[in-house]
């Protein structure tokens, strides 16, 4: 006989294991979008020995407009609009409850874009369509034209979108920048852990444009590895940062996805359903100094 | 006997009893479906 409490999904004990399960998930990133709670399907505790309880936990995520580098609290950042082809998250969270500290210990996530037709709706790119990456460095070059002795390189393409107006394909596109190191015509992203960031979001054609970017500095602190190797990563790294499969915009994906896997203790508690049926180790602690 | 126990609230129930448990997930939908 196995005992099964089943709290509400609107309990404050459903919401405090949602809501950490949400940070846990969005701090596996360092690349993407945060995600907010939309709803939680379903919630199982399975009481354990020594006040130890298990919490396995359904719940559906929705994309913001907040990048994982912007600093904004995901509480205050704007979930993305089902018509600008809005991303979700669906995941399974496995928590232990020890001592009335709730922790993440697995979770398995799929992330699918909506496939709801908007004739006239900005449609989602894959990160590696040309005439948009033209597009995106068009409107860099616009930018970098107005920063004086600053030259920002392209950190990451978030999001390329496009729209079929009478003027042809107009393109939204959204990256992250960062201070640059240029030698005579070529620029590379800068290491520097104090170098200044943004996140830009540029509107139009390759002709005519308007781009805002919001600039800020994300703390870093140096890491270094076994091979005494430095290098500068935000502070909080992630614990676990899995890609499995073709995942990268190297692969030509609309969107970056959630971190598919985490299963350290190999949990059963975790459904059979995924897109990710393979195991994957998980990277051993890192030392901060 | 065998059948699982589920503890909904204060209310203890069979698995294969009442649905009651239907109706407790999923919870609200926060921004759309």
């Amino acid at each position: 006989q196995v005992n099964v409490l089943r709290p509400l999904c609107d309990s404050p004990e459903a919401e405090e294991a949602a809501l950490l399960a949400r940070d846990y998930l969005n701090a596996q990133h360092t690349h993407g979008y945060k995600y907010e709670l939309n709803r939680i399907e379903d919630i199982k505790i399975f009481p354990g020995l020594n006040g130890t309880d298990t919490y396995v936990l359904e719940v559906d995520l929705l994309e913001t407009d907040c990048h994982v580098l912007d600093p904004t609290p995901v509480a205050n950042c704007t979930v993305r609009p089902k018509m600008m082809t809005a991303v979700e998250g669906d995941c399974d969270v496995v928590l232990k409850k020890v001592g009335g500290v709730l922790t993440v210990t697995a979770f398995k996530c799929k992330t699918e874009e909506s496939t709801e037709d908007c004739v006239g709706c900005f449609n989602l790119l894959p990160l590696n369509d040309t005439a948009a990456l033209d597009f995106v460095h068009t409107s860099l070059a616009t930018f970098n034209n107005n920063t004086g002795n600053v030259t920002y390189a392209i950190l990451e393409v978030g999001r390329i979108s496009s729209q079929v107006v009478s003027g042809g394909h107009q393109y939204l596109a959204e990256y992250v920048v960062t201070e640059a190191n240029c030698t005579d015509d070529v620029c590379m992203p800068t290491s520097d852990p104090l170098a200044e960031r943004g996140i830009c979001t540029a509107k139009g054609f390759t002709r005519s444009h308007v781009l805002q970017c919001k600039m800020f500095h994300i703390p870093m602190v140096p890491v270094v590895d076994a091979n005494s190797t430095v290098a500068a990563v935000p502070v909080s790294p992630p614990a676990v940062h899995i890609h499995t499969g073709s995942m990268s915009h190297k692969h030509g994906l609309k969107h970056h996805k959630l971190t598919p896997l985490h299963n350290p203790d190999l949990s059963g508690h975790l459904s059979e359903s995924s897109e990710s049926a393979e195991i994957v180790p998980v990277a051993s602690a890192v030392a901060v100094d | 006997p065998a059948a699982p126990i589920i503890t909904l609230g204060h209310v203890t129930i069979s698995e294969t009893g009442p649905a009651l448990s239907r109706s407790v997930c999923p919870g609200r939908i926060r921004f759309f479906d």
